[in-house]
């Protein structure tokens, strides 16, 4: 496939869904076609790109257990160019019905890679995986799976504590499962410029991670928050709000640093 | 013990740990004897009561495992009145460590249960439990141990979305394991008065699950994120602010609410 990019932290309520929707967004409209792949039980990702209930029977569940093809799990969405494999309350049960296999970490990585044998050069150019707030099962086939993991980043000082962790597992994957795996960067989020704590947190992060760290940071804008209860992008919802224009400035950074690295 | 009351909510990122910490030492402020379990392997009530990572060597998982009686593993912090069983990375492997223990939801209520017998009236007033963002061993541990539980919602759409995932959880709790459970109520977190996104979402709360939904709002107030840092709850970086302000009528409605129960 093209760039499979899992977005992923542990820490609860950072961005994740929110940057993977409109990252993936802002890449479709730069005539790319993507995939977003909702591996959280919440289904937030897909209940903000308007996927209802009835149309998620067959979902991500599926997918993992290989009773379906990703051709059958996916589904359009109101975004053109843009698909998803939508998730509801069944993936929470994807711990326990993988327990017995030896290989349960790479069912994504195969189901994913599968489709690309059927269609090499006709799939997509990124595939983007929502993770949910764990390091479980879920989040370990998406860090299994992906070429590279992007850590949205929530300008807080428990958000800024819990990043040792997520970067100790993604190294355990690269030692272990997926020795190709590399770190995308680290996306500044909620950034508000009213207190001094967004900015100690983004000095912080940047003298400690440095280069790691993308220049464009996500400001806190409730148009962001607002917009998935339209059952739309932000990127569509409201095109010029502050929010809006982070996640596409976000989309040029990450082309422009695939073509360095 | 005294009531054990569990904070829980799968969706990330609510106020979980934030609420746990200032709730305790609310309580703990009117001379209650509060014992603060973390539950939570991202160990963050730990951190924001300034546990340091050398004094949480025995900690809640050894608890779990019964490796360690309660009076071993929980200390004292800088609240004087509330106490912690400290908790770090080493929670995340409760999952498969448990397998095979057909019982291992149990683990921690029969922790709880055993302490108490030790030392029925010695014991603590309230014991409130920090849950990770899922529903997974740890958190159900904490719904079976628990008397009620206590569903703070940030007023977002995301979160307001979660809410049924979590009370159908409590419900199948409350019809297996724990038919004592109730549901303590649901407390409206980082309301945000500057935009009508929280408005709106804290009335259409109330619609749905009327009484159920504490009269006390705890606001958007940058203090309770900054305590964190300073690793004190807010009630005591910061008495005078909003947050702190909010937290203490929560302890009182609490409170009274227990008595017309
Ligand atoms: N930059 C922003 N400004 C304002 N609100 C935001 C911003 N980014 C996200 N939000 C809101 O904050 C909440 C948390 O964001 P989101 O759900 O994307 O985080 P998450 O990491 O996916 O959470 P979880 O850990 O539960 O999966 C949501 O209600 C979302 O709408
Ligand atoms: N009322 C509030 N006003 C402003 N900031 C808040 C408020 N409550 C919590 N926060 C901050 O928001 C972030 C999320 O809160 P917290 O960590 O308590 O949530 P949580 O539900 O415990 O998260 P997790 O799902 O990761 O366990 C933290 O950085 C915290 O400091
Ligand atoms: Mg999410
Ligand atoms: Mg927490």
């Amino acid at each position: 496939p093209g760039q499979i990019i899992a977005v992923a932290n542990q820490k609860g309520g950072v961005g994740k869904t929110t940057t993977a929707i409109n990252l993936g967004t802002a890449l479709a409209a730069m005539q790319l076609r993507v995939l977003l792949v909702d591996m959280d039980p919440q289904g937030n990702a897909s209940t903000g790109l308007g996927i209802k209930g009835r149309d998620r029977k067959v979902n991500t569940y599926d997918l993992l257990l290989g009773d379906a093809p990703l051709e059958t799990v996916c589904t359009g969405t109101r975004v053109p160019g843009l698909d998803i494999c939508p998730a509801n309350g069944d993936l929470s049960s994807a711990d326990v019905a993988l327990l017995d296999d030896p290989h349960r970490l790479r069912r994504l990585r195969r189901a994913l890679r599968e489709a690309d044998d059927r269609t090499p050069r006709g799939g997509y150019d990124y595939v983007i995986i929502d993770c949910p707030p764990s390091l479980n099962v879920l989040t370990l086939n998406a860090l299994v799976a992906a070429h590279a993991v992007l850590v949205p980043l929530q300008c807080e000082f428990f958000a800024m504590e819990g990043l040792t962790q997520i970067m100790d597992s993604i190294r355990k994957v690269q030692r272990g499962q997926n020795p190709e795996l590399r770190v995308l960067g680290i996306v500044l989020t909620m950034f508000d410029r009213r207190n001094n704590l967004s900015a100690d947190v983004a000095a912080e992060v940047r003298e400690i991670y440095s280069d790691l760290v993308y220049e464009t940071v996500i400001p806190r804008n409730v148009r962001l928050s607002e917009a998935p209860s339209h059952e739309k992008p932000a990127l569509i919802y409201d095109p010029y709000c502050p929010g809006s224009h982070a996640y596409v400035a976000l989309a040029g950074e990450l082309r422009a640093r695939r073509r360095i690295a």
